[in-house]
């Protein structure tokens, strides 16, 4: 869950 | 990654890379905001901390790598380089930019998705990126006359916020709870902020004439 909070956009 | 979002950041890409083989190849940088390089060499410093520690693809880490590299580039360029740093604007660029970058970083720590360093710094580069060209629109004001490096410079980096800007609503649409208000408030008010430059960089160009931006 954490980690699908990452920014994926530049 | 969606078609929008391939073209800002490739309009983003160009926006940036171009600014640095013109001034490498002219060897000037007549018209260039050094504070608006900073603020974007700080943008990406702040942003791309978890390059070596999150990785999400080769396209964004290459990017990441490349924005980087461009954006400390151009700032070496315009404060080392001995002959363009001779045609830094320096008088016409005073924009106080610390004044800019105080309150994001105050911002941030308010307004952020989680308390971390890390997320704070994303957060603040977030609120940077939206004010960072701030200093670019008062140099050209002042110096009143756009010759083409600035203004495509300009031009592309408005391109790059309007696609990012449907990006998030094709994202918004196809992905559940696809939401970050941040990325959105901010990035809605950085693409006001060129609007006006965006209105007469066209009618300067319909009419064929040199851009001049209202005093």
């Amino acid at each position: 869950e954490e980690e699908d909070k990452e920014h994926d956009e530049l | 990654m969606n078609l929008f979002r391939l073209a800002g950041d490739m309009t983003h890409l160009v926006s940036v890379v171009v600014l640095l083989l013109k001034i490498h190849t002219i060897k000037s940088c007549a018209g260039v905001s050094l504070k608006t390089q900073e603020l974007y060499a700080l943008v990406f410093a702040a942003r791309y901390l978890d390059l070596f520690v999150h990785f999400v693809s080769l396209y964004n880490t290459v990017m990441k790598l490349v924005f980087l590299a461009s954006s400390f580039s151009i700032v070496w360029y315009m404060r080392k380089h001995k002959i363009v740093r001779r045609t830094y604007d320096r008088e016409h660029d005073t924009f106080r930019h610390h004044f800019i970058v105080l309150p994001c970083l105050v911002l941030a720590l308010l307004i952020n998705e989680r308390f971390t360093f890390r997320e704070v710094m994303w957060a603040f580069s977030i609120y940077l990126e939206a004010v960072a060209i701030l200093p670019q629109l008062v140099l050209l004001q002042r110096t009143r006359n756009i010759d083409n490096l600035t203004g495509q410079y300009v031009f592309f980096l408005g391109a790059y916020r309007v696609l990012y800007i449907l990006n998030w609503i094709y994202r918004y649409f196809t992905e559940p709870h696809f939401v970050h208000w941040i990325s959105w408030i901010a990035g809605i008010v950085q693409t006001v902020l060129y609007a006006d430059f965006f209105y007469y960089y066209i009618i300067s160009w319909k009419n064929n004439v040199k851009l001049e931006l209202p005093a």
